[in-house]
C-alpha cells in the first residue's frame, strides 16, 4: 500500500505534487501534468476499465470537520452515488484538471494545483468494462 | 553518503475514483 502524505491529511502519497504515474501506454507523468486526456487514453488501452462521466450534484461539508459527503450522478444512467472524502481530496474535472471540496487545503497539504469542485462539475471516475 | 533510493510509480488508475452504483438484487 502506498505510504500516505505528510502530516495533517492520510491522503495516499500519489497525490503529493512530483508524484510519478504511469499510464496505460508506460508513458510517465507527474501528478500535477497529467490530463483529461491521459485518463481517456488510458482507459482506451485498459481491457477491463472504462471512464464515466460524474456530474456533481450536491456538496455538504457542514457536518463532520475536514470531511465532506459529495453526491454524483454516474453515467449514462445517472447513477446516484455518494462518497465521504476528506475536503482535501482531489477529483479530476473533465477538461479542467483537479478539484477538491478545499482547495487551499488541497496545495497546503500535498502542494498540489487545485480548483474548487463545485455543483455541475464532471468529474471523471472509472467503473468496471463488463460489469453485468 | 546518499544512498540511492528508488523512486515510486504509481498506476494511472490509482488516482481515479471508483463511482460503480450499487447492484440492487
Amino acid at each position: 500500500a502506498p505510504s500516505s502524505a505528510p502530516s495533517g491529511s492520510s491522503l495516499p502519497a500519489y497525490f503529493i505534487k512530483g508524484s510519478i504515474i504511469q499510464l496505460a501506454d508506460g508513458e510517465l507523468k507527474h501528478v500535477e501534468d497529467l490530463k483529461t486526456e491521459d485518463f481517456i487514453q488510458s482507459a482506451e488501452i485498459s481491457s477491463e476499465l472504462k471512464i464515466d462521466s460524474s456530474t456533481v450534484e450536491r456538496i455538504d461539508d457542514s457536518h463532520t470537520h475536514n470531511f465532506a459527503i459529495v453526491q454524483f450522478s454516474v453515467g449514462e444512467h445517472r447513477a446516484q452515488v455518494s462518497v465521504e472524502v476528506q475536503v482535501e481530496y482531489p477529483f479530476f474535472v473533465f477538461g479542467q484538471g483537479w478539484s477538491s471540496c478545499c482547495p487551499d487545503r488541497t496545495t497546503q497539504l500535498l502542494e498540489l494545483p487545485c480548483t474548487k469542485l463545485s455543483v455541475g462539475d464532471v468529474c471523471i471516475s472509472l467503473t468496471l468494462k463488463n460489469l453485468r | 553518503n546518499v544512498e540511492p533510493r528508488s523512486v515510486p510509480v504509481f498506476p494511472w488508475h490509482s488516482l481515479v475514483p471508483f463511482l460503480a452504483p450499487t447492484q440492487s438484487d
